[in-house]
């Protein structure tokens, strides 16, 4: 699509449907075609090629400007994750991976199994702990969240554990009592360790369109995200959401899902997920 | 706050008498922005405004040469309005919402239920046979998503809850357990079967096969696409490559209790000619509703 065409109407067209069609949204969109004109009627433009060395530099200073790692430990620990997002986003599968990954690291590792509200959901993560090697805490259906997350801080004392990960019910981010229940979550949290939580974790589907805006200026309202997780990325959605969230709120993506597999999880890599959305 | 999308459209033709050739373009990219940021897919969206456009435009000729009785005189922007909510509508809603539920003398009728991971399947599945129970129905309801942690059981506890058995195994082949579920609903006297398969992805080839091997088995009268309502620009590869493979015969919107505008409803229906049947309005189970291309239109157009 972009070798040494010259810059013309038409390419500009191309442009335009290659960003859009990766759900970077009319904004976003706009933004780039705007300086890429601007560019180019000042003559800084040589070729197609030299418009798609501005575009992947715009994004990557996006993406690139906000990174930062996981935070996975916590003097007094433990480290608290919370993982939150709407409805069949990937909230258990990633928590089960990353539990995973991190007991293979070496970490002692406690999961909170705090959605006590969809059907088998508990059952779901317990499977996914004896994948990991890890404890699971539960409690029974229709139990208070809150009083999940404080036993499995009970039994991360017990174990020394370094981190606990807190699985949350899926909620639409219009549903302002399942909001403050959230809210509630994390002040709870961060009752029972300094700092926490260490890490509340936005998981967005990649196949989602531009409610994902919305989904990530709410939840950060409710709770304060510190790092987002893209899924689903194994398939044919680019992603492209994540950019205008990590302009406007500051977001880093921190990892990514790209299968259903155990070890299907990826820390984010600005590189490699624009060369895959301008592909 | 600039004024964006749909109503921009609106107000720029608020002051003008006619929609002309003039002022048409300017208000058809507002139109293309609110569609675009309501998340209809982009070659979709072109190709909707053309019709509208030429849709406004005609009538605006029949109007001058006294043609349009039945189209009332008004401000260019509330004939702009009316075209874009009618012409959304016409083209999402033919109100083919009924699903085809007859038994045959072979057995129960089979209704099949595909999607991509997350999409709702499983709780639309039993919303479904709620519904039918509802309707004097005796539905039967197969849990064939061998792959996800306890998949089986979420199903199982839903069924529970509505008091509808749920035919499952312990075994690993979903064909098979499609192929025995149906038996069993015929020998149990069940009048319809609803499949509840595994979450995938289109490019998932031995996945899409196995769906293949399913529809084959069951010869189902329906073959539902579950999709979520916030799905993005993927909407029209997702249904174009189920419905290529399975014939689907309908679609789900799920989700739409949210404020996703809901585009794929307007993406699926005009790529593939697939009708947006049901849409699932929340988690809980007598959240199934049909679907109305009306209040979707004004949805979409934001
Ligand atoms: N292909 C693919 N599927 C994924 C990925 N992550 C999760 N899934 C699938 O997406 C579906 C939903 O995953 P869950 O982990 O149950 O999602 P959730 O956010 O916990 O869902 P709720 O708790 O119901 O809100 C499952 O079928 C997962 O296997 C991924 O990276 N790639
Ligand atoms: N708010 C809302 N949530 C829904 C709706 N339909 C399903 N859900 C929720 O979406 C999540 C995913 O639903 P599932 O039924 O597990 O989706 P699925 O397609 O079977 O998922 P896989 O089997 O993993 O592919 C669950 O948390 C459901 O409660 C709906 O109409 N509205
Ligand atoms: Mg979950
Ligand atoms: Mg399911």
């Amino acid at each position: 699509l972009l070798g040494r065409r010259k810059i013309d109407e038409a390419l500009l067209e191309e442009l335009e449907t290659l960003l859009i069609s990766s759900d970077l949204g009319v904004d976003t969109t706009l933004d780039i075609l705007d300086t890429v004109r601007e560019r180019a009627s000042r003559n800084e433009l040589a070729d197609a090629s030299a418009i798609r060395e501005l575009i992947r530099d715009h994004l990557t200073t996006t993406l690139e400007g906000v990174e930062a790692p996981l935070t996975l430990a916590a003097e007094p620990g433990p480290a608290i994750l919370i993982v939150i997002g709407v409805n069949g986003s990937g909230k258990t599968t990633t928590i089960g991976k990353l539990a995973f990954r991190l007991v293979r690291d070496g970490k002692g590792v406690v999961i909170a199994a705090a959605d006590t509200y969809r059907a088998a959901a508990a059952e779901q993560l317990v499977v996914w702990g004896e994948r990991a090697e890890c404890t699971v805490v539960r409690k029974e259906a229709g139990a208070d969240p809150a009083a999940v997350v404080f036993d499995a801080l009970a039994q991360a004392k017990k174990e020394g554990a370094d981190v606990v990960i807190i699985d949350t019910a899926g909620r639409l981010h219009t549903e302002t009592n399942l909001m403050e229940e959230l809210a509630k979550i994390a002040r709870v949290a961060s009752r029972q360790v300094p700092d926490a939580p260490h890490e509340v974790l936005l998981v967005l589907d990649a196949t989602t369109g531009q409610n994902a805006v919305q989904q990530a200026e709410l939840f950060h309202r409710y709770t304060g995200l510190t790092g987002l997780v893209l899924t689903k990325l194994d398939g044919t959605a680019k992603g492209g959401i994540v950019v205008g969230i990590t302009h406007r709120l500051k977001v880093p993506v921190k990892l990514i899902g790209i299968g259903e597999g155990v070890e299907d999880l990826r820390d984010f890599d600005a590189g490699a997920f624009i060369d895959a959305l301008m592909s | 706050v600039l004024t964006k999308g749909f109503r921009a459209a609106r107000l720029r033709l608020r002051g003008e008498a006619e929609i002309t050739d003039a002022n048409v373009d300017a208000a058809l990219r507002d139109l293309r922005r609110a569609l675009l940021e309501g998340d209809v897919a982009l070659d979709v969206a072109k190709r909707f405004l053309a019709r509208v456009k030429e849709e406004a435009l005609g009538q605006v000729v029949r109007l001058k040469a006294g043609k349009g009785d039945d189209e009332v005189r008004v401000t260019a922007g509330d004939h702009f309005t009316r075209i874009c909510q009618e012409q959304l509508t016409a083209l999402m809603g033919a109100g083919e919402t009924d699903l085809a539920l007859e038994t045959t003398k072979k057995g129960p009728a089979v209704l099949l239920l595909v999607g991509l991971q997350g999409s709702g399947k499983t709780t639309t599945a039993a919303k479904l046979a709620r519904n039918l129970k509802k309707e004097g129905r005796k539905p039967l309801l197969v849990a064939a998503d061998v792959y996800r942690p306890a998949a089986i059981d979420q199903l199982a506890v839903l069924g529970e809850r509505i008091d509808i058995p749920v035919y499952r195994e312990e075994g690993e082949d979903a064909v098979k357990i499609c192929k025995r579920g149906v038996a069993a609903a015929t020998k149990e006297g069940r009048d319809v079967v609803i499949l509840d398969t595994a979450g995938r992805l289109v490019v998932d080839e031995p996945l899409m096969r196995e769906l293949d091997k399913i529809a084959k088995a069951t010869r189902p009268s329906e073959t539902l696409l579950v999709c979520d309502a916030m799905i993005g620009q993927e909407a029209v590869t997702t249904a174009t490559a189920f419905h290529d493979r399975l014939s689907l015969t309908g679609a789900v919107l799920t989700k739409l209790d949210g404020d996703a505008r809901g585009g794929a409803a307007l993406s699926i229906r005009e790529a593939t000619g697939v009708p947006i049947k049901l849409v699932g309005m929340g988690e809980g189970l007598d959240r199934l509703e049909p679907f109305r291309p009306e209040a979707l239109a004004s949805r979409i157009l934001g």
